[in-house]
């Protein structure tokens, strides 16, 4: 494993980690889409059905059991917990999430690599990954004033990804077959979305101002 | 026969 694929793993787990803080301690989960969360839980929900066939090494099994983990707790305490369903945004969070599930769907049964249940499940969740964080995008750009943690969690999210892009290009050149076409443009094109959101978190860090989203 | 895909990133 490459140090950018790691770096990548390791971002992701922190915007992880990050987004349970503010849940957990907090009990607040003011400025978070749950309409992402539930995409994300989806995401890891189709894409690990190999978790107990394919086994590739410890390190992947538990990461994906921690992210398995992870994205159903948060919705669960998102829905279900007292204290925390009362800081939910619901009035801000309207974007229709269901929508982007069904054309996500239908992509991965018209372009795959092999029709198989497991592969088209898969192919599925990588399409659904990139569009995912639309609803947490759309939430932040709505909501008046975005907290550190949000704001840290976006961007911890954003870093992961456009490590694993560098992760591909070091692989590309390093390993002889490597050519992973869905993953590629699906990565990009879920990378780019982070684009406007880091212009405006690091011109808010530069500048040593409160992060606001230009509506 | 058919090559399994294998997925080895997350």
């Amino acid at each position: 494993m490459n140090a950018f694929r790691l770096a990548g793993d390791m971002t992701h787990l922190i915007s992880v980690l990050v987004l349970l803080l503010k849940i957990h301690t907090i009990k607040s989960c003011a400025g978070i889409s749950l309409k992402t969360q539930e995409l994300y839980a989806l995401v890891f929900a189709t894409r690990y059905l190999d978790i107990f066939t394919d086994f590739i090494s410890l390190y992947n099994t538990v990461m994906k059991l921690i992210f398995l983990g992870s994205s159903f707790s948060i919705v669960w305490y998102m829905r279900r917990h007292k204290l925390v369903q009362r800081s939910y945004d619901k009035d801000h969070d309207t974007f229709r999430h269901q929508l982007l599930v069904l054309p996500c769907l239908i992509l991965a049964l018209l372009i795959h690599e092999q029709f198989t249940f497991k592969e088209v499940m898969w192919t599925f969740s990588i399409y659904l990954e990139a569009v995912a964080i639309l609803p947490q995008l759309v939430l932040l750009q709505r909501t008046r004033n975005i907290d550190n943690l949000t704001g840290q969690y976006v961007f911890f999210l954003g870093a992961y990804r456009s490590l694993y892009i560098l992760n591909w290009i070091y692989r590309y050149f390093t390993e002889p077959h490597y050519v992973h076409w869905i993953t590629w443009i699906s990565g990009l094109v879920q990378t780019l979305l982070y684009a406007d959101f880091f212009y405006y978190y690091i011109s808010s860090w530069k500048n040593n101002v409160k992060l606001t989203l230009p509506a | 026969g058919t090559e399994e895909n294998e997925h080895d990133e997350l």
